[in-house]
């Protein structure tokens, strides 16, 4: 437990937000 | 015994006692994602964000986004009336939650809504001073130092001109408004310790 910020699964959250962006992006 | 989450992210303070503390988490946790998707969203439209690489990208979205939430919804803590108001809409004062055990950290939190407010920041300075604060080349686990540095002396420029714009005669509310940096910076390392807490319990 030593990093609050995985422990809420915002780094997972993150990634998938940021991912969501390149799929929109235009071949 | 009672799980108190006080935090506006929140949907309410004090979970149901019949769940378990992993649901409980779990709630809290949906009912926060929302607004860490805008915080990305808001990342992406910074001009240069997306041109760092990934990891970074997520380095500072990790180490930023509760300071970025706290600037954002520092309106939900109303400092006149002494309350809070949580994403689900209902307002707390802040002798209820500090009957719950919630203390310290929420008045900190008062204490900068109360200082940010004294600013009277516009939006379009506000959107930038949030800009400013996710950008932070100090945060750990940076690999390309060099472009995250350069993208924060642009934006911190960029604010510069901005606030000396906007009001040209108050030379020190440029400087007023970096100093709450490093009060965010305090607000979320308190924040981490209570999150950690929360788990070991």
């Amino acid at each position: 437990f030593s990093d609050p910020a995985s422990n809420l699964g915002l780094e997972d959250i993150i990634r998938k937000a940021l991912m969501g962006n390149l799929e929109e992006r235009p071949e | 015994k009672d799980i108190v989450l006080a935090c506006p992210m929140n949907m309410y303070p004090q979970a149901e006692p019949n769940k378990t503390p992993q649901e409980i988490w779990e709630d809290f946790s949906l009912s926060f994602t929302p607004a860490v998707r805008e915080v990305v969203e808001f990342a992406k439209h910074i001009p240069g964000f997306s041109a760092l690489s990934e990891n970074d990208q997520v380095t500072l979205l990790k180490a930023g986004t509760f300071e970025v939430l706290m600037v954002r919804f520092a309106s939900l803590f109303n400092v006149k009336e002494q309350t809070v108001t949580f994403i689900s809409g209902t307002t707390y004062s802040l002798e209820a939650l500090k009957g719950m055990g919630m203390g310290g950290l929420l008045d900190t939190m008062f204490e900068f809504s109360e200082k940010l407010k004294s600013l009277e920041l516009t939006a379009e300075e506000l959107g930038l001073f949030t800009a400013v604060v996710l950008v932070s080349a100090d945060r750990s686990g940076i690999e390309n130092l060099n472009s995250v540095e350069l993208l924060q002396e642009s934006l911190i420029k960029a604010l510069r001109a901005l606030v000396s714009k906007s009001n040209p005669c108050d030379a020190s509310r440029f400087t007023k408004l970096l100093l709450k940096m490093p009060d965010l910076r305090t607000l979320n390392n308190v924040h981490s310790e209570k999150l950690l807490s929360f788990r070991i319990d």
